[in-house]
């Protein structure tokens, strides 16, 4: 089974390796330094994903990009729906960065007829009631949940049921989906515990 | 060395704990089950912080509380500074969650002209300049960098020279601190390839 903190490195190397010239080679040795981890955590990361480049050698940079955004689905567009067109929701929506690594948001919703018909980003904001045959007729595999924690649950089912396959969560609430489904949960109150963990531990606060 | 992922289990176990009452004891069975992690694992994370409960008795509820909230510096109220008053940092300034877990937006500062002066949740957006003084002056010892990426570097020393001591970065670039700082990166992008790597993987996309 390939650790989470894998992927997660793979996505790092990938963002390093974007600022550099196809035509090279790189060092296992460079990328690692680069990217902030050891050659030697490189180099295990990439074997759970296949045989890369020519020991001793190095690899090929345009190779080693296409054949890392290919594992990481990055390289082809995803379109991508959002529920809960709230502050953060809004902020997600106008995000430029997330088309860059090929997620674009082609439809948001929102249970507020006060925000329903406005635009956001480039889309206009749906009435929930549109969610499933809209999702459908998009082709939308991958949701973003951004509404209140008290309705995240009752979301990610609908979601699941109008045939999205991975959920990003940002409610601060453990939600359940189909095993089918990828459910990946952000909680932006505990990385600042992660922090106060730190000063805590070292007698700075 | 205590594993990252032990104090992120730390917090969801202490969010957990939240929705149980002070007066009653708990098995580590059902707070595992509870937090969606096995027992043997929790019990492994609180080894790592001392000993807790009796053991075949379980733990007593509030002490447990008590205990973790201490470990994650959450017994205690930090004030934060935010820097980049765009998108992404309004909706964070808004957010009343984060101050339910003791960390108060007590400033922001952008150096966009038009938006210094301007309230924001309930504090008004500084000027890049008074910084220095003004998280001296509120002994702000997090900050969260919601600023373009070409900025997040210098933005880091600035901070780490007004003596902040632990930093949130959403810009999606490689910064470096002093070895005293902490640094936790959340790139946003990445946990939407997250999800890209599982329907890559299971043929879906
Ligand atoms: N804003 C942040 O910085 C931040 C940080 C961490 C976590 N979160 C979490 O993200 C979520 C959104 O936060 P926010 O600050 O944007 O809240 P918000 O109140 O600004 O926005 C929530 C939006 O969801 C909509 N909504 C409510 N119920 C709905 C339903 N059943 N179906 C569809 N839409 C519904 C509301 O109309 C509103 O537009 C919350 O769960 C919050 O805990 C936000
Ligand atoms: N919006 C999102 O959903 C999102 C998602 C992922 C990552 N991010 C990252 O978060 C950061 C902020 O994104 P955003 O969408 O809010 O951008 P934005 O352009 O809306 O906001 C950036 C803010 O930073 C200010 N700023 C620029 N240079 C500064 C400097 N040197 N000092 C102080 N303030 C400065 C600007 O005046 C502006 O108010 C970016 O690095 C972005 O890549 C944003």
């Amino acid at each position: 089974k390939i650790p989470g903190m894998a992927i997660t490195r793979l996505s790092i190397y990938s963002r390093i390796l974007a600022g550099i010239d196809d035509g090279r080679t790189i060092s296992s040795k460079e990328l690692a330094e680069l990217s902030g981890h050891s050659d030697s955590q490189l180099r295990r990361d990439l074997t759970y994903f296949g045989q890369f480049g020519i020991p001793g050698k190095g690899y090929q940079v345009k190779e080693l990009k296409r054949r890392i955004h290919s594992i990481l689905g990055i390289d082809r567009t995803w379109n991508v729906a959002l529920v809960g067109a709230g502050n953060l929701g809004s902020a997600l929506a106008r995000y430029k960065g997330f088309e860059l690594q090929g997620f674009k948001i082609k439809a948001v919703f929102d249970n507020n007829k006060r925000k329903i018909g406005r635009t956001l980003g480039n889309v206009t904001i749906q009435d929930m009631e549109e969610l499933p045959r809209s999702a459908k007729k998009r082709n939308i595999k991958i949701a973003v949940i951004t509404a209140p924690m008290e309705a995240a649950q009752e979301l990610a089912s609908l979601l699941t049921e109008a045939g999205v396959k991975a959920i990003l969560n940002f409610a601060p609430v453990r939600i359940f989906v189909p095993s089918k489904v990828k459910l990946v949960n952000v909680d932006l109150a505990m990385e600042l515990e992660n922090l106060s963990y730190f000063l805590a531990k070292a007698g700075k606060g």
